[in-house]
């Protein structure tokens, strides 16, 4: 015999779960950015003939401004403002109880971008194969290379590419995380070594005229999948190194459910990301 | 046993609507 409840959404136990459930989300993610709770939409928990809770959760989160490799806490990260086109994922966790003990048993997710709010001058979203804003990626690359002689660095992973019409054509903004390189001659070899210095670059502007700020980040991460590495002939200072990676924006891996336990429909089936 | 009257002042009807809190979904953090 198993019995439901429907607790409140705004419960101190359906906010344990989500919680919960969201940092399991982001702890998942080697790529893109971390992901903030915005809403919990449902909740039931069942008990089971042995007193074992199961929770079967749904939750709206909202993309941040921090990436994964970011240290910093998710509670000092912003969430993306709407207009600069929110990400946002809607995920169902299965979390079960066992002795007091809350851990997550299967998700599933799917991602889509906020395209409501479009509007004339508004920023615009782009693929993150677009050739022509991958070269602002790199000339940005390569202007901040130019002001730190003492040091190079390549691309580890495009996180954002956007883009806004005004009267000297499509104006650019990326978001692209950097790694200390190790360079003889025209060769760069990035480093994959957890003391290797990386950051996170926002640039804005045009190929030939632009802005770039980057802010490194404090503490060492490792890099935990595989990589993919090819040097790109117009850049020989900029080896391009990312992440294997779909060209959408950053997605939240779609489906986890080890134990086939069928505790989640497959209703909405969603393309996986290699990751 | 006894029956047990119980005098109301006024019926449910006339107190005005009740408002019940749907239990989800939650409340909006950031935007909808």
């Amino acid at each position: 015999q198993i019995n439901v409840r429907e607790p409140l959404c705004d419960s101190p136990e359906a906010e344990e779960a989500a919680l919960l459930a969201r940092d399991y989300l982001n702890a998942q993610h080697n790529h893109g950015y971390k992901y903030e709770l915005n809403r919990i939409e449902d909740i039931k928990v069942h008990t089971g003939p042995t007193g074992d809770d199961s929770y079967a959760i749904e939750i709206d989160l909202l993309e941040t401004n921090c990436h994964v490799l970011d240290p910093t806490p998710l509670a000092n990260c912003t969430v993306r403002p709407k207009h600069l086109t929110a990400v946002e994922g809607d995920c169902d966790v299965v979390l079960k109880r066992v002795d007091g003990v809350l851990t997550v048993v299967a998700f599933k997710c799917k991602t889509e971008e906020s395209r409501e709010d479009l509007c004339l001058g508004c920023y615009t979203l782009l693929p993150l194969n677009d050739t022509t804003a991958l070269k602002f990626v790199h000339d940005s690359l390569a202007t901040f290379n130019g002001i730190n002689p003492n040091q190079t660095y390549t691309i580890l992973e495009v996180g954002r590419m956007s883009s806004q019409v005004v009267a000297g054509g499509p104006q650019y903004l990326a978001e692209f995380i950097i790694n200390e390189a190790n360079c003889t001659g025209d060769t760069c070899e990035p480093l994959i070594d957890p003391l290797a210095e990386r950051g996170i670059c926002t640039s804005k502007g045009f190929s030939f005229q632009h802005t770039v700020d980057c802010k490194m980040f404090p503490t060492l991460m490792p890099i935990v999948n595989d990589i993919t590495i090819g040097a790109v002939p117009d850049y020989p200072k900029a080896v391009h190194v990312l992440h294997k990676h779909g060209f959408g924006h950053h997605k939240l891996t779609a489906l986890h459910d080890p134990h086939l336990s069928k505790l989640l429909s497959a209703e909405s089936a969603e393309s996986a990301e290699i990751v | 046993a006894t029956p047990v009257l119980t005098v109301v002042d006024k019926p449910a009807s006339e107190l005005g609507p009740v408002t019940l809190l749907p239990a989800c979904p939650g409340r909006v953090r950031f935007f909808k």
